[in-house]
């Protein structure tokens, strides 16, 4: 619904960062 | 919040110091934070914070047994993953990363966010209200526990879980290799994340 808290907040874009920089190390195309 | 007494910064830094620097091969580490429920007048663990590290080997992973998820749920952790990216970064923005397979694993992480364990329940919960570290190590040991959270994570794929209380909550960490007990882990986690001290912070 949007609202989320903070902390969980932080945590979650933290994951979709390092996510998305181990996806670009693992595939040729960076993608 | 009860979060004061501590930097939730110093927190990622500490998950990451721990299974960063072992020697065995954890998947993720979270931290569960002790709050009360003031409505309720009951203490519970949420979520404090959590450091995903992933699996050493993908191949390796799937050879173990651990079957695939289907392609309706994959469909429904992509679209889970664009609505949390939208939530985190607009509804504009666009991220090639969330059409990619989302593994069991990071699955049950981004799940994790959502729960929270009342004092004495769950695996979390117990480790906390009995002062003990609680350690699965072995598909069969977690899928043989009363805790639905350690089955669970057996149906991810996890194969050791591992609960260790400390001052303000409680470490879980998270393999799918078989890890077993280690002194050297408790100890580390009785220095990372002992908060009884505010200068800590």
């Amino acid at each position: 619904d949007g609202d989320l808290p903070l902390q969980r907040r932080k945590s979650l874009q933290r994951f979709l960062e390092k996510r998305r920089s181990r996806l670009v190390m693992v595939s040729p195309y960076g993608s | 919040p009860a979060a004061a007494a501590f930097n939730q910064e110093t927190l990622q830094q500490r998950l990451q110091t721990l299974i960063d620097g072992a020697q065995e091969s954890w998947t993720y580490a979270i931290f569960w934070q002790s709050s009360v429920d003031d409505f309720a007048a009951q203490a519970f663990l949420g979520w404090g914070d959590g450091y995903y590290k992933g699996e050493e080997d993908k191949a390796k992973r799937s050879k173990k047994g651990s079957s695939p998820a289907s392609i309706a749920e994959q469909e429904h952790r992509k679209k889970v993953l664009r609505e949390l990216n939208s939530l985190i970064s607009g509804p504009a923005s666009t991220d090639d990363a969330v059409d990619e397979e989302v593994t069991d694993t990071e699955w049950f992480f981004l799940v994790s966010m959502t729960q929270s364990f009342m004092t004495g329940s769950g695996l979390p919960g117990q480790a906390f209200y009995t002062s003990n570290p609680v350690w699965l190590a072995g598909p069969e040991r977690l899928a043989g526990s009363v805790c639905e959270r350690a089955r669970q994570a057996q149906g991810f794929g996890l194969q050791t879980m591992v609960c260790i209380p400390s001052a303000n909550g409680v470490v879980e960490l998270g393999s799918t290799e078989v890890i077993f007990q280690s002194t050297d882990l408790m100890n580390k986690v009785r220095v990372l994340f002992n908060f009884n001290n505010p200068d800590l912070g």
